[in-house]
């Protein structure tokens, strides 16, 4: 798959502009609903139809040959839909195909191209796996195949896992329901004007989910591993056996986490140091005296995990920062350099402490990485967050700060 | 193909036909269209204006879509190719930066 860009909200609107002549709109909009819930059943994401003159995220029309957006249709055959990238929303049926919505290899199965549309509208780019739906030519899925795992593993990439895999769908307080939506209600006593008499209704908020408070306790918890400055800007956390990632732009964390071993395929849970060499844009995950190295997030370079040997190798290694060209391993207060190109590490004698490579720096030092030329300290007992500025070599001037308030993914 | 026994379904009469890919033009203008052109202009390979940089031939082109299809790469516009070239597709390019 590949991931391009996605939606800085997760809650989007889409609005019909016309139809397919021999569906009718009706039956348009069911095809369109379940298209959107192929995507909604394995991402945090919800939608639903705009109402009246409501604003919509995506607008969807049927065209034919020339329709100004610079990629005009062919007629029958070639060409079938195209759609366009977060944030445009703009998703065009050629309305010369011969759309069906049977699974008989007759015609294009309308559904199928709609959800392949509303992938690129997601944020997905295409895939060159065969039997994923984001496969740019068109190839007959019969419902129960969809999703394929390329397009569950590239949606996932942009928002993150939907745990209990229902498409979530929420209605407008004055919309006319789809038959497959939800009603959602809210628990509150209403007065309505009949007669005068109170009436209470009950109605119900959808829930906020679990992972919205677990993405705050993000910013007070420690993870195992922290590292970002990729060119995807995410900063990447493993907790353990998940994945939460924060993006800088958006200013929000994933709603949800994602298996460790869906995004880094060959790693194991409880990582203990990991880092992004900006040179080689390599990943180093660390545990034990094992180290592990991608050249992207799914792709383990062949040999790894390999093992580290020498004498005074650090087990466990509690961070892995990056300065001038070279990564530092820090483990009881020391800090060890480490060789990517011979996978060895070198330490001085003595060996170099934390305090003297980073004055300031208390010793206690419980987990650190590197992000955008700033070193990030987390210590413990005492809970706070020191930045060290690569340039100036000094903590900067207001830190330390508590950890629930003091590193940039909580500001 | 139409199953046997089942009557095949006559395109709309008002919908013209999406031109087929039949010579080395036509395959050009494909590729330039769908992402393959590295020099990023659509259908000028060898052109002037990106500077003498930028020689994207033909052959490379095909070859890179050969190769990213996981077609024989022959550097040629063979059957194979021509083949899938001319299967219904989605009309966004295959590279999200082109």
């Amino acid at each position: 798959y590949s991931a391009f860009r996605p939606w800085p909200n997760t809650t989007l609107k889409w609005k019909l502009n016309n139809q397919i002549p021999t569906f009718g709109r009706e039956k348009t909009r069911i095809h369109l609903q379940e298209a959107f819930d192929d995507w909604a059943r394995y991402a945090p994401l919800k939608f639903r139809e705009a109402v009246g003159d409501e604003q919509a995220e995506f607008s969807i029309s049927f065209n034919e040959g020339n329709h100004d957006d610079g990629f005009p249709f062919d007629g029958a055959g070639g060409t079938l839909a195209h759609a366009f990238f977060p944030k445009d929303g703009k998703v065009h049926f050629d309305s010369a195909e011969e759309w069906t919505d049977k699974y008989d290899g007759f015609g294009y199965n309308f559904r199928l191209v709609a959800s392949h549309e509303i992938g690129h509208a997601l944020g997905l780019a295409h895939s060159y796996d065969q039997t994923a739906l984001m496969y740019p030519f068109y190839q007959l899925m019969q419902p129960k195949d969809l999703l394929p795992k390329d397009d569950r593993d590239g949606i996932r990439a942009l928002y993150g896992n939907n745990e209990d895999n229902q498409p979530t769908t929420f209605a407008s307080t004055t919309a006319k329901p789809l038959a497959t939506t939800t009603t959602t209600t809210t628990r509150k006593k209403k007065t309505t004007a009949k007669g005068g008499k109170t009436t209470k209704t009950t109605t119900r908020k959808p829930q906020t989910t679990q992972p919205q408070v677990l993405a705050h306790d993000r910013c007070a918890r420690y993870m195992d591993v922290v590292f970002g400055g990729g060119p995807d800007k995410w900063l990447y956390t493993l907790d353990y056996d998940l994945v939460w990632r924060y993006h800088p732009d958006f200013g929000h964390w994933d709603t949800s986490g994602i298996p460790i071993t869906d995004v880094f395929q060959g790693a194991e849970p409880h990582m203990m140091a990991g880092i992004l060499s900006p040179v080689t844009k390599k990943i180093y995950l660390f545990k034990g005296y094992r180290v592990w190295r991608f050249s992207s997030p799914n792709s383990l370079d062949s040999g790894f995990p390999r093992r580290l040997f020498g004498t005074g190798t650090p087990y466990n290694p509690i961070a892995a920062l990056y300065e001038k060209g070279h990564i530092w391993l820090l483990k009881g207060g020391l800090l060890f350099k480490f060789h990517e190109d011979k996978l060895i590490y070198e330490f001085d004698r003595p060996p170099k402490r934390i305090s003297e490579q980073f004055p300031g720096v208390p010793k206690n030092v419980r987990t650190a990485f590197t992000y955008d030329g700033k070193h990030y300290f987390f210590t413990e007992p005492d809970r706070n967050v020191y930045v060290f500025d690569t340039k100036t070599k000094r903590i900067e001037s207001d830190y330390p700060k508590p950890m629930t308030t003091g590193w940039f993914a909580c500001q | 193909k139409p199953l046997p026994g089942k009557a095949h379904r006559p395109l709309k009469p008002s919908a013209s036909r999406a031109p087929g890919i039949k010579s080395n033009v036509d395959a050009l203008k494909f590729l330039s269209k769908f992402g393959y052109n590295e020099c990023g202009g659509s259908g000028s390979v060898q052109s002037k204006d990106t500077g003498p940089l930028c020689q994207s031939s033909f052959q490379t082109m095909l070859e890179h879509f050969q190769t990213v299809f996981h077609l024989p790469v022959t550097g040629k516009l063979d059957d194979k190719t021509l083949n899938l070239m001319n299967k219904p597709r989605c009309s966004l390019g295959d590279y999200p930066m082109g």
